[in-house]
């Protein structure tokens, strides 16, 4: 049930370009991913595989992204495969498939050539196209306990261990290991992972595409769910997931952005005492199991300041919430209690709606610059110094040429964002007519309307 | 929604997480766009994949062969201005309309809702055991005078809220409900004049309840959609 595609780590939208001199690539072949990487796990010169989603043609390559006069290249037909262990800097058991490129051993001393007989000579181990040995790459071709290892080029060390770290311990985790992005694929008991952008031998919602933020790639061991350490699913079908083994750092990760009467961001650092649903309810102690069961145990979620029955985030949702103390209601948000301000401070200020401001102010509220009025990208103006030339659209600076009731604004460089208000606020003392001084100054004349409010039908 | 009853009201959408679950309500104002408020979100440059809004369907968690129920994948969002708390949601593609789906008007900009105006809140949010939680459920209540208002919160009141007058029954909007909408009658249509935003308090019988004045944004939203 292990797919063949767990032996590559996918790069998305990306393309591997080699100089003139390499060797060629195999011509392109019909094929699903899966197909592709069973191609290219048979062959042994081949390293890597480009796969074309959309006409499902895939091409060989006998080089990685580490491969000389070879670079990446953004490229939204394809996605670039490449074997683990020519990236991984990191081993599994002994080592004796490492394909990575380190080239010093544990005591800084550079390896010599595996072709070369000076300064130390040796016939034992001679590179050929089976036995993995490159220039002079760290390899373990006698399965060493201790490792990749490589003759040195110091006369009085012949060879020496590499020290390259087993994955377990190369990247420690901290907390709950949401954070962890280390390169762990096999579970506690050995299991092999199943890749999270794969839906069998195990069925699953945690779709890469659909939480990018959670780092699902490929099979490696993650933490999407603030389960209380990172897990995956596994290639066994009896199983279908399963915790991993990864050292814990040893010094806590200091908490930021922690905040007590109002919660930023989806307030995983809110740190509160708001203990009360907004429909009244009191919350649930997180160290009770009633009237509601749950895994988020205080002493397994050390960073998350579980006390009591405050609102928390220990789990990444919209916003702070907590257990309920009534049976029916599990589960309440937080919303409430305040969001914390996110806007930057203002240095200047404007009368009426600024739509005579001519300051130097360039950023928008949430401090992203002000594209050029003159610029056509990243967004092309509707307003301009020539359709608007008494308006003063000096540079980037902030201006109010169509008279918007809230103030200055700017297109952004942000190509997410068209346009957006400065951070300008309005003079003390500058008077705007209120909107309810003259209340019916506004008539409403027409309105769609509603088909079935009209007809009175019955449900 | 607290003391309101099942009921429908075809621009109001639900707002689901990654793992599908129902946390916000919204209004849908033309095809590809939905108001609702800043709080549901946690900035202004979130990372909506794999959010999404329901629409056409009465039920809170519909079963698979509910034939009208729509499920649009969130593009991105964009803020209000500062004082508004509003947000508008981008969707990937238009919504269909049909008899479960409509568009809600907006007011004219500026345009001040008359006092004792009766409109309508609706949502799938905490109904605190006065209705079922697992359909949509409306609610009545009355526009009040902004100064009755700003006078019953000591002056407090802002001049982008409106307010709707306490029911002795304990009526309101609720956990769920932020970012749905105050629909109100007027010029034979139903308009958008109140986005509902978290009180401290759900359905308080002895004070008025606030909303997001809709008419003091709708050139920005306008402006949003042109852009």
């Amino acid at each position: 049930h292990r797919s063949p595609l767990n032996d590559f780590q996918r790069l998305r939208a990306t393309q591997l370009l080699s100089g003139p001199t390499e060797l060629p690539s195999s011509p392109p072949e019909h094929g699903s991913a899966e197909q592709c990487a069973h191609r290219c796990s048979i062959r042994l010169a081949c390293r890597a595989f480009h796969h074309d989603r959309q006409s499902q043609l895939c091409q060989l390559l006998p080089w990685t992204q580490h491969s000389p006069h070879v670079q990446l290249q953004k490229n939204i037909h394809y996605d670039l495969y490449q074997k683990k262990d020519y990236l991984r800097d990191c081993i599994t058991a002994n080592g004796t498939s490492y394909r990575g490129t380190r080239a010093m051993t544990e005591k800084g001393l550079r390896c010599q050539h595996w072709h070369a007989t000076t300064p130390h000579d040796h016939s034992r181990f001679l590179p050929t196209s089976r036995n993995g040995l490159e220039e002079n790459y760290c390899r373990n071709p006698d399965q060493d306990k201790r490792g990749p290892w490589c003759y040195t080029l110091n006369p009085n060390v012949r060879h020496q261990s590499c020290g390259i770290k087993k994955c377990e311990d190369a990247v420690c985790m901290t907390c709950n290991g949401e954070e962890y992005r280390g390169a762990v694929d096999h579970t506690e008991s050995g299991t092999e992972c199943q890749r999270w952008d794969l839906q069998h031998p195990h069925k699953h919602p945690y779709h890469p595409d659909k939480y990018p933020d959670k780092g699902l790639d490929d099979n490696y061991c993650r933490n999407p769910d603030s389960s209380e350490r990172p897990w995956c699913y596994t290639t066994d079908p009896a199983r279908e997931r399963e915790y991993c083994r990864i050292r814990l750092c040893k010094k806590r990760p200091r908490p930021l952005n922690l905040t007590t009467s109002c919660f930023r961001g989806k307030g995983e650092g809110y740190r509160g005492k708001v203990n009360v649903t907004v429909s009244g309810i009191p919350c649930q102690r997180w160290d009770a199991q009633t009237p509601h069961q749950h895994h988020f145990v205080p002493e397994k979620y050390p960073c998350k300041d579980l006390q009591e029955n405050y609102c928390r985030n220990p789990d990444g949702s919209e916003a702070p919430w907590c257990f309920t103390a009534r049976p029916t209601v599990r589960i309440a948000f937080c919303f409430h209690i305040r969001r914390c301000p996110d806007e930057l401070g203002t240095q200047e200020c404007y009368h009426g709606h600024g739509e005579h401001y001519h300051g130097h102010v360039s950023k928008t509220r949430k401090g992203i610059t002000c594209q050029p009025w003159a610029a056509q990208e990243p967004h092309m103006p509707q307003i301009s110094p020539v359709t608007h030339p008494e308006a003063h659209l000096e540079e980037n600076y902030c201006r109010n040429p169509d008279n918007d009731s809230h103030g200055p604004w700017c297109y952004t460089m942000d190509p997410h964002t068209p346009f957006d208000y400065c951070a300008i606020k309005p003079c003390s003392g500058s008077r705007v007519p209120s909107v309810l001084e003259n209340a019916d100054a506004v008539a409403f004349e027409h309105c769609g309307r509603r088909d079935e409010r009209l007809q009175r039908k019955g449900r | 929604i607290i003391g309101g009853q099942p009921g429908n009201s075809p621009w109001t959408v639900s707002i689901r997480n990654r793992a599908g679950v129902h946390f916000c309500g919204g209004s849908l104002v033309k095809e590809q766009w939905v108001i609702s408020t800043r709080q549901c979100f946690s900035s202004c440059d979130a990372d909506l994949t794999g959010y999404e809004v329901q629409l056409g369907t009465l039920f809170k968690d519909p079963g698979p062969g509910d034939p009208d129920q729509q499920t649009i994948p969130i593009a991105r969002i964009v803020c209000g201005p500062s004082e508004s708390q509003l947000v508008m949601l981008k969707l990937v593609r238009p919504a269909t309309l049909n008899r479960r789906v409509a568009l809600i008007c907006l007011p004219p900009e500026r345009y001040i809702v008359p006092a004792g105006t009766i409109c309508e809140i609706a949502g799938w949010g905490e109904t605190r055991g006065t209705g079922d939680g697992s359909v949509l459920n409306v609610a009545w209540l009355p526009v009040m005078a902004h100064g009755e208002c700003n006078a019953a919160l000591r002056g407090r009141l802002k001049e982008s809220e409106l307010c709707t007058s306490p029911l002795r029954a304990g009526v309101g909007a609720c956990e769920g409900d932020y970012g749905g909408p105050l629909a109100c009658l007027t010029a034979d249509c139903w308009v958008l004049e109140g986005v509902i935003t978290p009180s401290r308090v759900c359905a308080r019988t002895d004070q008025p309840a606030l909303f997001i004045r809709v008419s003091l944004y709708v050139n920005w939203i306008h402006k949003v959609i042109k852009m």
